[in-house]
């Protein structure tokens, strides 16, 4: 037996303490605080880490504070592709399971959990349309793109095209507030 | 990109990432959260005892797992094969998981920050040349910080 324990990120980065607003600070430490709690709660009452991390991630999805879910950067078609990826040491044969292009998964660690757990397909990473059937067959949460928006991304997304390159972070970014991402 | 890794008290340890990726990337860009071994890995690694402790203690070797999740330049993580090198140094050299994490995102010339468990020390891993949100609970409490040597 040992003991259970937790760790978690939400992103790195270039940050400085006074590139972000005390309360978008704030909005991070507390973001970080429920992802902590959520998980170790599942870790406490079901003594299970894959079903833990995957608590602890879902809260951080949900947060449109971080780049993850809701809060989803942008891609350069004004679209929200999104990937997750799950490994477990000993205890599932697939040892991992990820997913990658999804668009309309409200929470994309959850569908790489469950094709951790589904026997009938072996395969490690899937992308694409099928594989957001198979989300809907297991049953998860599916969004509409708009799910994903948030005003803050839009305008990154809106800047990053004016200057014609991919996750190119510059003074006007950082003055909006710009956090790590990751 | 968001993370956690989770050990339970069988000493199961799990990676979970989840990410949006970069701001304007091309539709159809894969980042390493999805590529096992760039972004995130978890494996149960033996270490064999030397052969007094085997003689001794009858034992012959020592069972842990160890797991990471990173976040940063994903294709730096790619083409580094990143959290794999850094198990590698574990599995091969008996590095502990920090000294391993800190060993190779030293030599990391983009952006990247890891966390992990160390299952043979029981250790929280942090290791990044950025800054990194990230945090930590267990029955002691739980602590959050953003910047780099908070």
């Amino acid at each position: 037996m040992v003991e259970p324990r937790l760790v978690i990120h939400g992103g790195a980065g270039e940050l400085t303490p006074n590139q972000l607003t005390k309360e978008q600070e704030k909005a991070y430490r507390h973001g970080l605080r429920a992802s902590l709690e959520a998980g170790y709660q599942v870790l406490k009452e079901k003594d299970d880490a894959l079903l833990a991390a995957v608590a602890a991630v879902v809260s951080l999805e949900n947060n449109e504070v971080f780049n993850a879910g809701k809060g989803a950067v942008f891609t350069n078609a004004g679209t929200n592709e999104l990937e997750a990826s799950v490994m477990a040491s000993g205890q599932y044969d697939k040892k991992a399971a990820a997913v990658s292009l999804v668009k309309h998964v409200k929470n994309p660690i959850k569908l790489a959990a469950e094709l951790l757990k589904y026997e009938q397909d072996t395969h490690v990473l899937l992308a694409g349309e099928a594989v957001e059937k198979m989300a809907e067959e297991f049953g998860l949460e599916m969004v509409d793109q708009s799910y994903f928006f948030t005003q803050k991304r839009w305008d990154e997304h809106r800047r990053g095209l004016k200057k014609g390159a991919a996750n190119t972070i510059d003074d006007e970014d950082k003055e909006e507030g710009y956090a790590p991402k990751g | 990109t968001v993370g956690a890794v989770a050990m339970d008290s069988k000493g199961v340890i799990v990676a979970a990432t989840s990410t949006g990726g970069l701001t304007n990337k091309i539709p159809g860009r894969i980042g390493d959260t999805p590529q096992a071994g760039a972004g995130f890995w978890a494996e149960e690694i033996g270490h064999r005892k030397p052969l007094i402790v085997r003689i001794l203690s009858g034992k012959t070797e020592e069972r842990a797992s160890v797991g990471l999740s990173g976040t940063g330049n994903g294709d730096g993580f790619i083409r580094s094969n990143l959290c794999h090198s850094i198990v590698s140094l574990v599995k091969h050299k008996r590095y502990s998981l920090q000294r391993a994490a800190e060993q190779v995102i030293a030599d990391t010339p983009t952006e990247a920050g890891v966390i992990g468990i160390d299952g043979f020390t029981g250790d929280a891993v942090f290791s990044m040349n950025c800054s990194m949100n990230r945090g930590y609970i267990d029955n002691g409490g739980a602590k959050v910080a953003l910047y780099e040597g908070e």
